[in-house]
């Protein structure tokens, strides 16, 4: 049973690559086939796992989106096994001038999804900061969207217009888009700031924020500079042990 | 003589809405009639110096975008003497799709800027992360452009594409548009990723690096949910110092 999970935010810098390098590794690493595609122009998921921008020639997802290029033909193994990538380059920003015209521009994704051939269990997509064709793309192609989210004041007003989008897909694109859950990132225990967020965040979503939230680590944010995911970097760290967590209560409520 | 700033950087979370507020509120603070334009539809400056976005009723920077109101009819007064902003709602998230076929649509803000009769000592555009049209717009109004970079890897990734983007503007929109300067922002003095990341940004961008570092603050983000700027909120603190000692630089720079 294929499960494919946008990790969205219109918010800059909450944690949605973090989240998604690290939780496609954790899963690969629990023995889940597992997919994660970058759909951010930065590319941040596809550095974040190793991979040289500079090898990938002609074989990301810009090919998919503008040249109907397989999907298959740009996944390529990624640092643990069972998990692989769909990469990506700063070209795939031109895919929001270059799709706007296109009739079929917010299903892109979800075709080259259903074409594809490879059996994952889980495919991860990383969103870019806004919410733009390419994150609606993403929405479009999900069962379920995972929203992380800094435990910070500008963070939790993001929230609303997120949630207000969600309902747009769901409604006139993608009916099974289910809030997979919201994930409490960077938590700091040392400030009030944390708390007070954290609370209100509780407040508003009840039992959609997992129970696992993931502290402020600074290991977390060294590990891309080697090209690793965090159980590789540094297994016994507090990030670490977070993501494992995260994993197993994703599949709990999967199971439900 | 006006200077138009752009604060900008297509990552995000590194500081760009935090270093606009704080920025305008301490050139404000010195004197300087200071204008915040608030470009990013998350509207966080708009939030962050204490307006409530349900009395902007029609009167934001949707409507000068997309309706030709006046900008002097949207500009409202600021927490601090002599600073005054130019709000913005998530409204403005429409003006990507909505400008996408207007011919003018890149200089919009410029001509909007052109038309303007109120006088001006320094104008500061806060940018969304990405390098939309909002952003186009804000780097075709502006004199120079600021880059907050984050003393993190990923953000120390996306500082390429972003030059880029300056050149093309500054080669087909903006002749005069200069980089202002690089700010180290959330430097954390007890990792030595914060060290290594500025030390490559300095390689990179020499002396077109402020001396001035802004450290990570909780003062700073604290801030925000009292809708003050931090000179309001904690006049004390590191990063009040902070932002005071850029303002000096920052003239020092201009007067050269
Ligand atoms: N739990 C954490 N502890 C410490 N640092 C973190 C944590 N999560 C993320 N970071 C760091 O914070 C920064 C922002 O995280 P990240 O880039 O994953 O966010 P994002 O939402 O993907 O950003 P963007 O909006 O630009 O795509 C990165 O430098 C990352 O390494
Ligand atoms: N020097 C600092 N010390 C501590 N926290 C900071 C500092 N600068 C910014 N922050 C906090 O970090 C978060 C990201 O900052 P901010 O929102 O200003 O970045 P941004 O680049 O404007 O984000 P976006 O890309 O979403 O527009 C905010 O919660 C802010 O309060
Ligand atoms: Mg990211
Ligand atoms: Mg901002």
């Amino acid at each position: 049973m294929r499960r494919v999970i946008a990790i969205a935010n219109q918010k800059g810098g909450v944690g949605k690559t973090t989240t998604a390098v690290n939780l496609a590794a954790c899963l690969a690493e629990a023995g889940h086939g597992t997919l994660l595609i970058d759909a951010d122009p930065q590319s941040n998921a596809t550095s974040g796992l190793g991979i040289d921008r500079s090898t990938l020639d002609g074989h990301t997802l810009y090919e998919v989106c503008l040249d109907h290029a397989d999907l298959d033909s740009i996944i390529r193994p990624g640092p643990v096994e069972n998990l692989f990538i769909a990469p990506s380059t700063k070209r795939l920003a031109g895919a929001e001038i270059e799709l706007a015209g296109s009739s079929e521009r917010d299903l892109i994704l979800r075709h080259a999804l259903a074409a594809s051939r490879r059996s994952f269990e889980f495919i991860l997509i990383d969103c870019p900061p806004s919410l733009n064709i390419l994150t609606v793309n993403a929405l479009g192609a999900a069962d379920a969207v995972i929203v992380p989210v800094q435990c910070e004041y500008y963070a939790m007003e993001g929230i609303s217009s997120l949630t207000e989008t969600i309902d747009l897909v769901r409604s006139c694109l993608n009916p099974k888009l289910d809030l997979g859950g919201v994930l409490l990132t960077m938590y700091d225990s040392r400030t009030n700031l944390s708390e007070q967020v954290a609370a209100e965040i509780r407040r508003f979503f009840g039992n959609r924020v997992f129970q696992t939230v993931i502290p402020r680590n600074v290991r977390l944010s060294e590990a891309p500079s080697h090209g690793m995911p965090i159980i590789q970097y540094d297994p016994s760290s507090r990030g670490a042990h977070a993501y494992r967590a995260l994993i197993e209560e994703l599949i709990e409520r999967n199971e439900k």
